[in-house]
Order: structure tokens, then sequence, then C-alpha cells
């Protein structure tokens, strides 16, 4: 079983956290604070970490591509150019797979789902995000998160959804977005429809351990003015995100790469 | 009495509300939801708002000089240059006026100071950051702000602080910073290195007016998890900006403006 993550957005946005946040483990080291001499990246690279973890007695074999460096430049046009070549290599090494007589021992390395991380603004998309996005959705299952949502007040998150929503139907990017059957019950509907509301979720990510006023130990951050708790649903959407990522929808966004997205490039790609 | 602010920093970095808190009155409006259909703008502008204030029994007539688009664009080579054309332009109407035979009614528009607006990503300056103020620190008084640091927690602060300066004084960027006279009594003194020990400052601004949990009222942020008071010392530096900007350092500002800056520029305008 191979799930196979593609983080993007610019940096300082917690996406290394988010990530160690969702499979609770340290999966990206804690970034050594630069030396104020040191070259900044001149482009986007990619860094591949992977590890074999179980999620609900389901063995997994993980594998996470950040792309530090994205957006950071003074000049990003095309920045992201290494990023659609890594997705479509990885398509391409699927594609050999395909072609070979004998099969065996293939790890499926095609990209399932792309976190877009989106700047806490309050306002819009940025003409950064809008153009990577179209570049790229019709290659990945695109899950953008609105990032440190902590700095957004409850009203605040709503308007900002509902910009990003309109945003998006706009530049008609494609997200993903999860199927509901006819055949599910009542209560699966409407948990359905929870999550599909919630979109794009505004998440808050931590691996460090707070005691709460009231005396409980959660996954936090800890302010002067109180402790905001990742796992309260009140307080953020990362539950509503590891449930789409990791619970209820993994399988879907797996199949949609495999016999949507993968098919869309082979049949792009014999056909020049 | 003159004011002239200058106020850069990216979109969404809580600009125009740190404005407005820091006058305690709407100077810069809310921005209004951008359409999804509207062109983003292409190009730094320039937005100047004038006010008639009073300030601890002293009228002002202040200027601000909001910077939208800065930062904004896929393509940000040079995107400052229409803001030191700006500072340039104001520097040259000073210039006009003194060399004229008769002055009379004349207004000092110069800038004099530069709130530099920090996006709180907790790692370190940005590329855009550096070439932006090593652009414009030999021409206006630079007072960098790290913007919506309730994001950030006390410890992550005072890390970010310290890497802040660490890129400050690695390229050579001069930040305005007020000066300590000998016969200072033992308390300004020691107000003084409070002030100082805490820059660059990490500001929340709002001119909300919000409920806290133990009855007061105070400006601040209010989320599911507390509430976030813009006054208090203890939850971040706006009152040490509002003693730099407006109480304490105001005339120092104005005078290093007129007796340095504008000195400088003007010596190497007539060598050349
Ligand atoms: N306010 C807030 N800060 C966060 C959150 N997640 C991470 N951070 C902090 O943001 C900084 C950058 O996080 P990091 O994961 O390294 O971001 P990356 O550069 O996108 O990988 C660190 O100081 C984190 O502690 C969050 O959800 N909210
Ligand atoms: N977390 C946080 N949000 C803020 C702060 N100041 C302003 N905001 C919010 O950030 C968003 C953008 O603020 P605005 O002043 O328009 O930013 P500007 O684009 O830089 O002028 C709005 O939703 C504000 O309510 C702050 O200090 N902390």
């Amino acid at each position: 079983f191979n799930l196979n993550l593609l983080v993007v957005g610019e940096a300082g946005l917690g996406k290394s956290t988010l990530i160690n946040t969702l499979f609770n483990r340290e999966l990206i080291g804690p970034q050594p604070p630069r030396d104020p001499a040191e070259e900044r990246p001149s482009s986007v690279t990619i860094h591949t970490v992977e590890s074999d973890i179980e999620e609900n007695g389901v063995k997994l074999h993980l594998t996470v591509v950040n792309t530090p460096g994205f957006g950071e430049q003074i000049n990003n046009t095309q920045a992201w150019q290494p990023i659609i070549d890594e997705v479509n290599s990885r398509f391409d090494s699927y594609l050999e797979y395909e072609n070979k007589v004998s099969r065996s021992g293939y790890i499926d390395s095609r990209i399932h789902a792309c976190l877009y991380f989106i700047e806490p603004t309050g306002h819009s998309l940025k003409p950064l995000d809008i153009e990577f996005l179209k570049a790229i959705h019709k290659k990945v299952n695109i899950i953008p998160v609105i990032a440190k949502s902590d700095t957004l007040t409850e009203q605040e998150v709503e308007e900002f959804k509902q910009r990003i929503n309109d945003d998006i139907k706009f530049q008609g990017i494609e997200i993903f977005e999860p199927k509901l059957y006819n055949d599910d019950d009542e209560e699966t509907t409407q948990a359905y429809h929870n999550l599909i509301s919630r979109l794009p979720f505004a998440i808050v990510g931590s691996t460090t351990e707070i005691q709460t006023p009231d005396g409980r130990t959660v996954r936090g951050r800890q302010y002067p003015w109180g402790v905001i708790e990742v796992d309260n649903e009140d307080h953020n959407d990362f539950v509503k995100l590891r449930q789409l990522v990791i619970r209820n929808f993994m399988e879907e966004l797996r199949e949609k790469t495999s016999n949507v997205l993968y098919e869309n490039y082979r049949s792009e790609k014999l056909l020049r």
C-alpha cells in the first residue's frame, strides 16, 4: 500500500509541522536555523522522505515530497517547473513499468495528492497560488489548505474560505472532491456533507503536547492568551483533513490518480 | 507639525489595520473584497492618506503613504522602484523649496519613517525583504516590525527576532535606532533599554473592542481559545511601537530625516 503526498507552499507556512502532525511522528526534521551568510536556494528543490507506518491497522508505505524554495525567490516565474517535472517523472516511471513484459516488485510512486498551503492573508488567492494550481491541477488531486489558520478569527476564516472558493471557481481550478454514493447511509451522508462544507480546510499543526487551563493534555500551541488545540474541531479543521487524507478517502485519492489522472497523462503522451 | 510615514509589506500583513490602530481611527478603509475577475495590480501603487490629528496635546498633520501591490507579483524584480521614486520625489520637492527666494506655506513632505512589515514565517528574512531594505535604508529611517505576531508563540518570537537581527547585521542594513543621552535620568535610561531590547517589534493590530473573559473591554482579536489584547505588553510590542513612532522618538525621526538622510540625498544629487 503506497501513499505518495506532494507538499507545496511558501516557506514558513507550517508544512513540515503539518506533515508530522498528520502522521504523528517526526517525518520532516525541524529546519536548522539558516546562517545569515548562507546562500538562499536559487530555485525549488525536491526533498523526499519515506516511512513505513500503520494507520487503522493498515500498513502504508508513505512518501512525502517536500518542495523547499517554492515562492521564495524575488522572481518566481516558472518557479514550479521542478515540481511539474517531478510529477511527470513519476508518471513516466509507471508508464515504463506498465510496458515491461515481466513486472515484479514495482512500487507505485505516482503522486496521489498535492497538499497546497495557502498563506492566511485573509484577502484572496495570490497570483502565484493561481498560476501554480492551474499548472498542476490536471495532473494531481489538489487539496488546498489554509495554513496557520490560528491567525484568523472564526469570521475571517469563513470569509476567506468563501473568497478562495470564488477564486477557484472563476479560475477553473479543479480541486479534489470526494464522491458521495447513493447507497451511503444517513450518518455517512451527514458526515460527508460536514466534511465537504468545510473545504478548503483551515488547519493548525503541532506535535507539541500542552496542558490546557482545564487540565487536559492536548497537541497544540501555547499563547499567553490561550491554547489552540490541533484535534479540537471548534479550533480548526485538522481532524477533517486527517479524515480526508488518511481515513475515509485515501482509497478514492489513489483510484482517481490511477484511473483518471494517470490515464489522461498516458493518452496525452502516447498521442504526441 | 508634519509626520509622514511610509508603510511597506506584502498584502494581508495587517498594514492598514496597524495604521488605524496606531492613530486610533479609520485612516485606511477596509479593503473591499476583490472580485475574482478583477485584474490584479501589475505593480506597486502609491496610495496617500492625510489627516489632521492631535497626539498628547500636539497638533499633527499626518500623512501615510501605503504601497499596495508590493511583493504580490510572480516576478517582483525591482518591484520597489515606484516606492524609491516616491521617496526621491519628496526629497526633490524639498530641495526645490530650499532653493526658492521666497519661501512660504511649504509643507515638509519628506518621509520621516518607513514601517516595514515582516511576514511571521518564524524562519528568517526573505530575499525580497533584504533587497528592498538595502535599496531604501540610506534614504529613510527604517522601523521593521513583525506583522501579525499573534501567530507566533513567545519562544518563536524571541528566536525569530534573533534571526532577523542577525540577518540585518550581516546584510549591513541600517535600522533606525533612537539615541540615549548621558543626561537622561535613571528611569528614562531603563525605559530606553526596555524599548531597544524589544526591536524588531512583534506587533498585533486591531480597532475592534472585545470583552475579555475577566470583563475588561480592550482592543483585540477574539479567538475561540482566547483574546489577544493589542495594548497588553505581555501579548505583543504594540505599545512600544507607539512609543517609538508617536510618543518618545517622533522628534528624533524628523531630525534624522532632515539633518542626515536629506542632507546625504542633497549632497549626492548636487555632486552629480
Ligand atoms: N501559528 C502557527 N504556527 C505554526 C503552525 N504550524 C507550524 N507553525 C510554526 O511555523 C514555523 C514554521 O513551521 P515549518 O513547519 O517549519 O514551516 P515550513 O517552512 O512550511 O515547513 C515554526 O515556528 C512552527 O512552529 C500553525 O498551525 N500555526
Ligand atoms: N492575526 C492577525 N490578523 C490581523 C492583524 N492585523 C490585521 N489582521 C487581519 O489581517 C487581514 C488583513 O489585514 P489588512 O490590514 O487589510 O492587511 P494589509 O493588506 O496589509 O493592509 C484582516 O482580516 C485583518 O483583520 C494582526 O495583528 N493579527
